[in-house]
């Protein structure tokens, strides 16, 4: 009896930009110190639009053209994806590669969505949707371990190139295992239900 | 590290709740 996803989506990304906001500005609201964190906000307005859509698609069934759910949703994945590209500019290579496979995942679900709006019963496209979304997640979580290992107190040192190398098919690989990881998770679901 | 973290576990859980949704 309530469109529980919208209000998730807006609660959820209400307490994102909040967050992101009170850290762009720690010294009060005088002085932004970190630019990157109301790009993270800025991320989370189009989710909220997203929810907001939802919402109202729930309540206003016919005020609200077909498919706007699916259309705010594909550009919130848009606008994610290409705030992220911003992140690959003036980075160290391995950064470089955790988000343009971070990317790719996002752009994935972009796509997704946007196929929705002109197929809205596929149920193939409800499952890409849903896996696409569990590769972004799992692997935005890899990315957070990877970049910002919290148990790492100094950075890691190569030894050599091939070093350096072998740790950057290592995180392909990563991101491969992922893909796996969430398609088995999707089957099994499947199965169970 | 919790601005990677947060949002991906969001996403999971979202991923989670389409498939059982698409699957029910």
């Amino acid at each position: 009896g309530l469109p529980v996803e919208g209000i998730i989506k807006l609660l959820v990304t209400a307490i994102g930009i909040l967050a992101s906001v009170v850290a762009a500005y720690p010294s009060g609201f005088g002085q932004l110190q970190h630019v990157g964190d109301i790009l993270y906000a800025t991320v989370y307005l189009f989710f909220a639009i997203s929810g907001l859509v939802d919402v109202l698609t729930f309540y206003c069934p016919y005020a609200i053209p077909y498919g706007l759910n699916h259309f705010s949703l594909a550009l919130a994945f848009t606008i994610e994806g290409l705030m992220f590209c911003l992140h690959l500019q003036r980075q160290a290579f391995m950064e470089q590669h955790v988000h343009v496979l971070l990317v790719c995942a996002i752009f994935a679900c972009a796509v997704v969505s946007l196929i929705e709006i002109v197929l809205p019963y596929s149920l193939l496209m409800k499952f890409a949707r849903a896996f696409s979304s569990l590769i972004h997640g799992s692997w935005y979580i890899q990315s957070g371990f990877i970049l910002y290992d919290p148990n790492r107190v100094t950075p890691t040192q190569w030894n050599s190139s091939q070093d350096y190398n072998n740790a950057l098919i290592w995180i392909s690989l990563t991101f491969a295992w992922h893909a796996a990881g969430a398609f088995i998770c999707l089957l099994v679901i499947i199965l169970i239900s | 590290f919790a601005g990677y973290v947060l949002p991906g576990a969001a996403f999971v859980a979202f991923g989670l709740k389409w498939t059982l949704d698409a699957s029910t």
